[in-house]
């Protein structure tokens, strides 16, 4: 599987429909503090699933719904849409004739979560399967999060094995 | 369950070792497994030996050693079982100029050995010249983020000082 | 002990308020004790408004966001009662340009305002040109440090990549 | 009391006598990774009582000394002492009859540490209030470690509230 591109629409600050191609080879992002950097890492973990609204910096999963400014009102919902490349057809076969899959997370207000893959309802289940499946998902050690280096630097003995266990 | 954390820890102490020398360019490191007699209740210990120094704990070593140990170890476990995306999200922080440099070195050998599509956020001069190309985030509407494709120099204004 | 930490909360939460907005160019922020009627056994919640964005908790702003807030906390408690030494090891590590040189021109401001002397650890290049004078620490020997008095252009030199 | 100077001799990789002028002012230090920078940090807090080995990121107060290098054999013994202004005169009583006041902190593998001033030997806890006295000392807020702001962040309100005791 590849991943080509993300929209955020309402997620965080990102309130306007933003398009991100993700192209191969090294993509840098820059700018300055508190402008929204990591919260394009964070939606990519939502799209996958991620299910600790700790681990995104909230206190519940509405957090991740723009809250509105000064100027603007905040809104009732926020989606994510990851545009996946499958023609080595790798996918789980419920979702495996497809050249490209669109994985879609809409979280509203008070209502909770749901997943679409290509326009057909799924579970969460399913979605946080397909991307276990290609070796990534909202846990992948490759998605190492602000202050990540220094938690393993931190961490127990114990805690610190935990991190094997990804690879196993 | 025990032999698949045994067989992970052999690859991935081997990567860690070679990973730790190209990124400190030189010295050795190693992982250990200890306190139990069960690898499923044990600890992951790091011994490392940086260029010149003697072996220790990485908790004797400095900040910015131990980040780059630490990551280190994260790109060991990564490589054992590559993903289709990695983002690394400020992990060149704590790292002088000599460390940034061997770091993106790193990443590009990884964009050849892998199919991996990278994503660096970074506050870092130096790794922003060597990305493929660059993005940046800003507020131009308080509390707004928008997001624009940049050239380097375009970059490093939106980030140096008003 | 219960007045005087009261007490030594107002004076705190008043320097802290001010720091801040200093610190962000704007917004504004302040201290609460909560969670017991008891303020030996209460927490220090801190409640922050970046310029233009909304009121929350600490615990949702940035990194670089949340790194300054702490450096305006911990000088706020520095200010009640001026050390004759300050040393700050490396709190500029998250810190954008712009902001970076609102923290320089702080430090300048306390420099003014009591006696305190000043060291900053950093690897960062604009808190190195707004220092007074610079040493550099080198391990020319493997393993051995030396203490150097440095110029600008030498520092720059000795920080850069190899 | 103003802090004019402090010398380092076999501590951790300052293994050769180092004396660093302190100035008024801005002071800054640099250098790679892993040079010193944060030993001097730690010498500064070590010669005025700081008595948790963890803290310096030792397992015991002996891993301060100079462990030795692939060329160097290690050392027995590592000493600092900071030079002190004191013609303002307010040192505790037992120390103020002098200008200059010189503490010195000395340990000596498997055998503790050693206190003196102007070379009359003290007890740890004098040396601790001469500098709380002074409002600074081994905890001193104003003296922030590397990765002291992160521990800030993520700490428990009830354990952010201490930072408070150290004003009152
Ligand atoms: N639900 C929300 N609605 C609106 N804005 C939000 C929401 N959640 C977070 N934000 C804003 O997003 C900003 C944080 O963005 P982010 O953490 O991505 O910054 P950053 O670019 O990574 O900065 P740094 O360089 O400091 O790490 C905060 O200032 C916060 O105001
Ligand atoms: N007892 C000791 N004997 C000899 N060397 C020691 C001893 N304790 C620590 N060191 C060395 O001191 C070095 C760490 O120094 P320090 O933490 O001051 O680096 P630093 O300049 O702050 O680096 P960074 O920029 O990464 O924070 C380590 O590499 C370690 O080898
Ligand atoms: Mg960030
Ligand atoms: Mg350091």
């Amino acid at each position: 599987l590849a991943f080509d591109k993300i929209k955020l629409t309402g997620f965080k600050s990102f309130v306007d429909p933003t398009d991100f191609y993700i192209e191969p080879g090294l993509t840098g992002i820059v700018g300055p503090n508190g402008c929204g950097k990591s919260n394009l890492l964070e939606a990519i973990r939502w799209v996958m699933g991620a299910n600790s609204a700790k681990a995104m910096r909230g206190s519940a999963m509405d957090d991740v719904i723009f809250a509105g400014t000064k100027q603007r009102p905040g809104r009732n919902q926020a989606h994510v849409t990851l545009t996946i490349n499958n023609k080595a057809r790798l996918a789980p076969p419920m979702f495996n004739d497809d050249d490209v899959l669109e994985v879609t997370r809409l979280i509203t207000k008070g209502k909770g979560s749901k997943y679409r893959v290509n326009g057909q309802t799924v579970r969460a289940k399913d979605v946080q399967l397909l991307f276990a499946d290609a070796s990534t998902g909202a846990n992948s050690p490759a998605l190492v999060r602000q202050g990540q280096i220094n938690e393993l630097i931190s961490a127990k003995p114990e805690n610190r094995r935990r991190i094997l266990e990804e690879a196993a | 369950g025990r032999t698949r954390l045994l067989a992970a820890f052999d690859i991935v102490n081997g990567h860690f070792g070679r990973l730790f020398t190209t990124l400190f360019g030189g010295g050795e490191a190693s992982l250990a497994l200890t306190e139990s007699d069960d690898p499923l209740e044990a600890g992951l210990e790091v011994m490392v030996s940086p260029p010149g120094k003697k072996l220790g704990s990485m908790s004797l070593m400095s900040g910015g050693e131990q980040a780059l140990t630490a990551t280190a170890l994260i790109f060991a476990v990564f490589l054992s079982n590559p993903a289709p995306i990695c983002v690394l999200d400020e992990v060149d922080a704590p790292l002088d100029d000599a460390n940034v440099a061997r770091y993106c070195t790193l990443l590009d050998e990884m964009t050849k050995s892998t199919q991996t599509k990278f994503i660096a956020i970074t506050h870092n001069a130096v790794t922003m010249s060597r990305m493929d190309r660059l993005f940046g985030v800003t507020m131009a509407e308080q509390g707004v983020s928008q997001l624009l494709s940049m050239e380097l120099t375009q970059a490093e204004q939106l980030v140096a000082a008003e």
